[in-house]
């Protein structure tokens, strides 16, 4: 409780700006727990390589990326943690066999275009939706 | 191979290893699901790594779709299909003659015609022989696209025929023709074909260059009802109502070049949410 106090007070003194810094103190003293804290990890899924390139025109591949590592307090060295993730996280620590700590999943998607043939030689050019992952946070 | 992480292994805490080929096989499934699509195609005729690097060999109809692609890459993915078609609508040498999108764009800013599509897809044409060389059908040309593999829940909201006219000057000099693109209802052998009259325009016997028909009633007929998908014919007239063979008057058929071959282009837009199946 008093840890949380603390961080709150320094919360409201920190500006917008010096977020960057408040990520690297809090870094300091638990940097083993940042290196496995939530981020997005780069993940390129290749179409050629799948063995595709017969049938998909492009593009060769797409970068999907995805989302990996702890959520665990201080929630605010996670980028984008939803409000829930800190009553998540303190129920986990009140009990940690029974309920799981917040999760580590994506918070902003974006599309990309794949153009192919289909069975009858149409080419078709499809927009699919959240395919690549552009943020990471816990929820 | 085929997920490969750029980051080191140590970094992300993670230990790689090549996946065994039942698992490549799950995974491809999987990515497939992803795309909406339940199995692999098998495209009669796919593209060769020859065709990848030499555009020219490609057919019109990959090529404009290719060329739709290539508008909007390194653009926002944001961008929207108004936006692919516009840019399409540029790069198509396309006659003086208003197209439907070029018209929609040009006039309705803000209409949700085709910022709501979702999918574009082109059509190959699979009239094998040009049926112009029968005494009977000399002044007519056939065309036919199959409409019946189209994703479920995908409606048309617009489509287009589109054919290659090249210049022809001669005897047809100074000379307009009159061209009619008609749906066909129904096939006789002893009979006149029932047919139904979809779009005519008007070009010079000089003009070059790309000619589109709106056929957004009909390629939803043929959706809908792919039994009833008899194809289109196309008539060409002088002034004065004379036909003329549509090769004469400068039309590319199936001995013309690959990437002045006749297509047709539909644009779709999602109906309904679309549900995974469990698997």
């Amino acid at each position: 409780s008093a840890t949380s106090k603390r961080k709150n007070q320094n919360r409201n003194r920190y500006t917008q700006a010096q977020d960057v810094t408040r990520v690297s103190s809090i870094t300091d003293y638990n940097s083993s727990e940042l290196k496995t804290a939530c981020r997005k990890h780069e993940l390129y899924v290749s179409f050629q390589d799948l063995g595709w390139q017969d049938w998909i025109i492009a593009p060769k591949g797409y970068a999907a990326n995805y989302c990996g590592g702890e959520c665990s307090f201080p929630l605010n060295a996670h980028m984008n943690a939803t409000n829930h993730a800190i009553v998540q996280t303190l129920v986990h620590l009140m009990n940690p066999d029974y309920v799981p700590k917040p999760c580590c999943a994506p918070t902003k998607l974006n599309a990309i275009s794949v153009l192919y043939f289909d069975d009858n030689s149409n080419v078709i050019l499809k927009k699919y939706r959240n395919m690549v992952v552009r943020a990471c946070g816990c929820h | 191979g085929t997920l490969v992480d750029r980051r080191s292994s140590v970094d992300s805490g993670f230990l790689y290893r090549r996946l065994k080929s039942h698992e490549k096989r799950e995974m491809q499934k999987e990515i497939l699901s992803i795309l909406g699509l339940p199995h692999r195609p098998r495209p009669v005729h796919g593209l060769s790594p020859a065709q990848l690097n030499q555009p020219a060999k490609l057919n019109s109809a990959p090529l404009f779709m290719l060329d739709l692609y290539n508008a909007m890459s390194g653009q926002d993915q944001g961008m929207d299909l108004k936006d692919w078609s516009h840019r399409a609508t540029l790069h198509s040498h396309q006659l003086k003659v208003k197209s439907l999108l070029g018209s929609h764009l040009g006039s309705v800013q803000d209409s949700a015609f085709l910022s709501d599509a979702d999918m574009v897809m082109s059509f190959v044409n699979l009239v094998e022989h040009d049926k112009e060389l029968s005494p009977r059908l000399w002044h007519h040309r056939e065309f036919k696209f199959n409409l019946s593999q189209i994703p479920e829940g995908e409606a048309v909201t617009a489509a287009e025929f589109r054919i290659y006219k090249d210049c022809v000057l001669g005897s047809f000099e100074n000379q307009t023709f009159l061209i009619s693109i008609y749906q066909v209802l129904a096939e006789h052998r002893n009979r006149e074909t029932n047919i139904f009259l979809l779009d005519t325009q008007t070009v010079w016997a000089s003009d070059e260059g790309w000619l589109e028909f709106d056929i957004t009633a009909t390629s939803n007929l043929w959706v809908m009802n792919p039994r009833h998908n008899f194809g289109l014919q196309l008539k060409v007239e002088t002034k004065d109502g004379r036909n003329v063979n549509t090769k004469a008057a400068g039309f590319v058929g199936r001995d013309g070049p690959y990437d002045k071959q006749p297509f047709m282009v539909a644009f779709f837009k999602a109906s309904e949410v679309h549900l995974r199946t469990t698997r």
